[in-house]
């Protein structure tokens, strides 16, 4: 299976 | 200070059961706006946010913006001690290390009182872009949990193709296969249970099926389910409400 991605490299912290 | 009134309380029951699994801790933020909550799961790999709008409440009054820090298990546990059609009003003040909870039957002659105890959170909150995605499926929110609760016997993720005729969710596993189809039917008689998809290109994404279940538990708030995707970009799942929605938001497996 295809490895899981952290949801924090798409969304930037504000 | 926070005053919140809500005629049918049932909804902040349910809102709790879609969330609760996901996210341990987090702020409700107040302000004149409404209630707003954005959590990431344990793991990093799902978002969730969600707005209750003040137009949902009757009053809603916050002079204030006002984080807080709820435990969201002990919320959920106090929310079990109301009645289904109670109402349900929220208080706290500025400085508040507590969150009062009221809950009055519809005959007005029990009216029950809680106060939770509120904690710090410090979590990071994360800006999300406005984004035009290449495929969005509006579909009954019923059978989109359907789908996943059944794809789940056989695998952990599930691969969602979406062409202009339909969308496909398949998934393989040690068992065996299976695919789930839905056709865009835009002119069934039923409107709650169509399928309309808006394409501006193919998508073929692959996520896991367990956090898709996860996110099924948002079902009761709305029958109608939406599904955002672009290539390489973290799935929107919507579940709109009157007065609000509640998005998750799941980064996708990215090929090996």
């Amino acid at each position: 299976t295809a490895p899981q991605v952290s949801i924090k490299s798409f969304f930037h912290t504000v | 200070m926070l005053e919140a009134r809500l005629q049918t309380g049932a909804l902040l029951k349910k809102v709790l059961e879609a969330i609760k699994e996901l996210i341990t801790d987090a702020n409700f933020d107040c302000s004149d706006n409404g209630i707003a909550l954005q959590a990431m799961d344990n793991s990093h790999v799902a978002l969730v946010a969600l707005l209750l709008r003040h137009d949902g409440f009757e009053p809603y009054r916050c002079d204030r913006s006002l984080a807080l820090g709820v435990n969201l298990v002990s919320l959920s546990k106090v929310l079990r001690c109301a009645g289904n059609d109670d109402i349900i009003t929220l208080k706290a003040d500025d400085t508040a290390d507590v969150l009062s909870l009221t809950f009055e039957n519809t005959d007005n002659d029990r009216i029950s009182e809680y106060e939770l105890k509120l904690m710090d959170i410090d979590s990071e909150h994360l800006g999300i872009p406005d984004t035009t995605y290449e495929a969005v499926v509006q579909m009954s929110s019923a059978e989109f949990a359907r789908i996943c609760k059944d794809l789940q016997v056989l695998s952990d993720s599930v691969q969602i193709d979406v062409t202009k005729e339909g969308v496909k969710f398949g998934a393989k596993g040690e068992l065996g296969s299976g695919a789930v189809t839905l056709k865009q039917n835009g002119n069934v008689d039923k409107e709650e249970e169509a399928t309309l998809i808006e394409l501006q290109q193919n998508v073929s994404l692959n996520f896991s099926l367990k956090y898709l279940v996860n996110f099924t538990k948002a079902t009761p708030l709305a029958s109608r389910v939406s599904l955002s995707m672009s290539s390489e970009v973290p799935l929107l799942v919507e579940y709109k409400m009157e007065a609000g929605y509640i998005r998750y938001y799941l980064a996708p497996k990215i090929g090996e």
